[in-house]
């Protein structure tokens, strides 16, 4: 464990409570992709298959523990919540996220470390998390203004992967045959992603002004 | 230790 990849799980971490916070205080989920909450759930039931197999550390089990809970609530809130639900931008909602699951299942299936079946869920998992985000950029894109809430938890979800492109590079250099390449050119595509949303997030933050995502 | 190549990360 390096600071990087505590910062980074920390980062991750906020982005997931700021997410609870905002359905839970608001009892809204206005402007948050149901799509992309059901991929994230994917991507940790997939990745984290592990759990009752390879015990790596009581930090490790718990904080996959924290992440599966999570996501499951936060997508069930906004499936099934009676008061919650209503606020859901079924309307703007519409990335057809499953084309990203069937995606990244064939890359999957062509590149994986092995050829096994917990390798292959491992880097499917790993391909949808970078792609994950989308619908939920498009989103905050059709519904023009952002709200505090979602523009932080977006913020803090794109910075939870930069975190760990460090953490990549600082094992690369400390470690002999530390090879996690699958990760880090996902890790890479799934930063870039945020790009423009991160150059947004700053200008709004310079301004002091409203977040504002271009149409 | 762990080896690296497991997934010890998150």
């Amino acid at each position: 464990m390096n600071i990087f990849r505590f910062l980074g799980d920390m980062t991750h971490l906020i982005s997931i409570l700021i997410l609870l916070l905002k359905i839970y205080a608001t009892k809204s989920c206005s402007g948050i992709s149901l799509k992309t909450q059901e991929l994230y759930a994917l991507v940790f039931l997939a990745r984290y298959l592990d759990l009752f197999t390879d015990f790596i550390s009581v930090y490790n089990s718990v904080m996959k523990v924290v992440f599966i809970a999570s996501s499951l609530a936060i997508v069930w809130c906004m499936r099934r919540h009676r008061v919650v639900r209503r606020s859901y931008d079924k309307e703007l909602d519409t990335f057809r996220h499953y084309f990203l699951v069937a995606a990244c299942l064939a890359l999957a299936l062509l590149v994986q470390e092995k050829f096994t079946f917990l390798e292959v869920l491992w880097a499917f998992s790993i391909y949808l998390e970078a792609v994950a985000i989308l619908p939920q950029l498009v989103l905050l894109q059709r519904s023009g203004n952002v709200d505090n809430l979602t523009g932080q938890y977006v913020f803090f979800l794109g910075a939870y992967r930069a975190f760990y492109i460090l953490n990549w590079i600082y094992r690369y250099f400390t470690e002999t045959h530390f090879s996690r390449w699958i990760s880090c050119v996902s890790g890479l595509v799934q930063t870039a992603l945020y790009a423009d949303f991160f150059y947004y997030y700053f200008i709004s933050w310079k301004n002091n002004s409203k977040l504002q995502l271009p149409a | 230790e762990v080896q690296s190549s497991a997934k010890d990360e998150l």
